[in-house]
């Protein structure tokens, strides 16, 4: 994962990712502002007064935030327009995380989301060999083909030409069959494939959020199969990754501790047996910090809300007159 | 990878969807073999 | 911080320049993708070369150095990689040795099994796009094909590897296929490289299966679980699988290890045929003559 573009050049801290937001926010606010006393220059004999303070009010550029939120809105509008599509779930995914990188180095004031909406899930079907002609896409999202491949290249290009993503759900699955391997007969199959369906939903919703920079897939994964069932994920990380050895258990559960248990008799001087280390499991999870990142995400999750619409259109209305004072 | 965090133990899995695909013939004659996705799916689960 | 200085190839979706890396004088190609060409915007080959080069860095596999965009065009900047095994095997005047042929399968098997570990199919293994560098590394090259391996219900698409490589399943028209086709391919490059011609020139894809057949054996179910359920099985003409004792006259170079393991690349049933694992992992690897070292190769 270490190797992947994603974890390369597309995870953060949140403090980064703030700072790389603020970064682009400002080099927009620039241009608008600049852009702004231009216009006020050029047009300095005709304007009224009550114009002018009009223009001072309502043209001003957006903040970070009133990005953040124009943002959001139009990633859940990728995520609808593209289930309405009929597209796989990972497309659907592939193309949520392009729309949300691009709009980390560009900003909604120099590129309207709209006209990137289409462009993204268009390119996330090519990408992840879900071919459709352009023709064909701009009929069926009742687009035209200038319209989806004008930003083409320059999505692919501020995407750093990393278009090759991780997403949660194979975690997901590998995690459904982990679990009935540890918690072996202790877990219900009937109700584990109804987690695994909840959880798949879930995982598509945290993709509309910052979490995908913050944490790894399979951090989100083991956050939301906790949020669907705490104890199901503590018992089965405790048994995987907990290191301190409680004898009242059964060999099957504890297979693991099995093995540590004939790792330490030979650390205590104890006749040292070939302990064949290709079966030792590396035990190199820190349980307790995993069990913290897991509950940061999930805090994060649950803190997350979707923008309204009428928060969106104010916010969409601010933006186009920042970009077009003459109308205001 | 010298130790992956996992082993495939394919008696443990009751995964319907996959399991279903190992029985038909397009599957069988094309090659395909659950022990290839369950190595999948657990090692980006445990990458 | 690159320079183009000479156009030394043009495919159909890109035109490679031959050129150097200011900042290191180092040789390097770039691989111009044309934009226009392609009526559905970025061309499917350019992304997948780009998709999977972007997360692929192994000594036995092309390095990506960089990518830009230039006026209109998406720049691929490439190691530079003068030579491929296909100009090798053609050029009679190049004598190579069997410690030659094994340290050329053992970089072409590590860099497949990179391939294979990050979940990719490369789908179109071939001499020439076995490129070898200046310090006589082979480098697999080309992922215009290339594809993650597919979802457990994801259907693939059977027209792909040159037909020469191309596996049995997919001369079937398979649509799950796996990694095996890629050892397939290259069981088949092994074979060439011991004969130092083609082992399986079909003319057409009708033909492919015949001469492949004919070579190798038509399988049949015993040893190769519903291939009689493949369209088109019933019409086949049965040929019997050559002994071993044929295979040793075809390839007389050849040591019993070397045949056991083209044997198992090229094993009919893609279920049973070996991984890049137990390919690096067979006897042939290990006994004598040791591979020769890459920069003694002439």
């Amino acid at each position: 994962y270490r190797h992947s573009s994603q974890f390369r050049m597309w995870s953060f801290t949140e403090k980064n990712l703030r700072e790389k937001r603020k970064k682009t926010n400002e080099r927009a606010i620039g241009t608008i502002n600049e852009k702004l006393r231009k216009f006020i220059e050029d047009n300095k004999s005709s304007l009224t007064e009550e114009e002018l303070q009009t223009l001072r009010v309502k043209a001003s550029p957006l903040s970070m935030e009133e990005e953040l939120q124009l943002i959001n809105f139009y990633s859940k509008k990728v995520q609808v327009i593209a289930q309405h599509l009929n597209l796989p779930t990972e497309v659907i995914a592939t193309s949520i995380t392009f729309f949300r990188r691009f709009f980390l180095d560009n900003s909604v004031m120099e590129f309207d989301p709209k006209n990137l909406v289409h462009t993204t899930i268009f390119l996330a079907c090519k990408s992840e060999n879900y071919f459709i002609s352009v023709d064909s896409f701009a009929k069926k999202a009742k687009s035209n083909r200038e319209a989806i491949l004008k930003y083409e290249f320059k999505l692919v290009e501020s995407l750093k030409f990393s278009l090759l993503n991780h997403h949660p759900y194979k975690p997901l699955h590998g995690f459904f069959l982990d679990i009935q391997t540890i918690l072996y007969g202790k877990v219900d199959l009937k109700y584990m494939g109804q987690i695994y369906d909840r959880c798949k939903k879930k995982i598509t919703d945290a993709l509309l959020t910052d979490i995908v920079y913050l944490f790894t897939p399979p951090q989100i994964t083991l956050a939301i199969i906790s949020m669907e069932d705490e104890q199901l994920i503590s018992r089965y990380l405790e048994l995987k990754f907990g290191k301190d050895i409680s004898n009242n258990t059964d060999d099957q559960e504890n297979g693991v501790n099995k093995e540590v248990k004939e790792v330490n008799k030979e650390e205590e001087g104890g006749v040292p047996e070939k302990v064949d280390d290709k079966h030792e499991p590396q035990n190199d999870i820190e349980l307790n910090k995993l069990l913290t990142i897991i509950s940061q995400c999930v805090d994060l999750l649950e803190k997350s809300e979707s923008v309204t619409t009428d928060d969106a259109k104010r916010v969409a209305a601010k933006n186009y007159y920042c970009q077009n004072p003459s109308i205001l | 990878d010298l130790h992956q965090r996992f082993e495939v133990d394919e008696t443990k899995y009751n995964d319907p969807l996959v399991q279903e695909l190992e029985k038909r013939k397009d599957y069988i004659a094309s090659g395909f073999r659950t022990d290839f996705i369950y190595e999948r799916v657990l090692t980006e689960a445990f990458m | 911080n690159y320079t183009k200085e000479k156009k030394v190839g043009e495919g159909t979706y890109a035109v490679v320049y031959l050129g150097k890396q200011l900042s290191s004088g180092d040789s390097i190609a770039v691989k111009e993708i044309k934009t226009s060409e392609f009526k559905d915007g970025l061309d499917m080959s350019a992304i997948r070369e780009v998709k999977y080069l972007q997360e692929l860095n192994h000594p036995n596999v092309i390095n990506l150095i960089d990518i830009f965009m230039a006026y209109d065009n998406l720049n691929l900047v490439l190691e530079f990689l003068p030579t491929d095994l296909e100009v090798v095997i053609k050029d009679k005047n190049i004598l190579f040795t069997p410690a030659d042929i094994k340290s050329w399968m053992l970089m072409t098997l590590r860099g497949v099994y990179h391939v294979h570990r990050n979940f990719i199919l490369h789908r179109d293994l071939k001499p020439n796009n076995l490129l070898i560098s200046p310090d006589g590394l082979i480098k697999v090259a080309d992922f215009g094909l290339a594809r993650a391996v597919p979802g457990p219900r994801e259907m693939l698409t059977s027209n792909v590897v040159t037909r020469w490589y191309r596996a049995p399943e997919l001369l079937f028209g398979a649509k799950h296929y796996t990694y095996a086709v890629d050892v397939w391919s290259i069981g088949v490059i092994f074979a060439e490289l011991m004969l130092r011609i083609p082992y399986l020139p079909g003319q057409d894809d009708m033909n492919q299966m015949e001469v492949t057949f004919r070579a190798l054996g038509t399988p049949t179910d015993k040893q190769w679980p519903e291939v009689s359920s493949f369209p088109g099985y019933n019409k086949l003409q049965i040929y019997p699988s050559p002994s071993r004792d044929e295979l040793r006259k075809r390839f007389i170079a050849a040591t019993e290890s070397a045949l056991t393991l083209m044997e198992n690349m090229l094993m009919m049933n893609p279920q049973t045929r070996w991984n890049t694992i137990q390919c690096l992992e067979s006897e042939y690897f290990k006994e004598l003559p040791a591979p020769s070292d890459p920069a003694d190769i002439n």
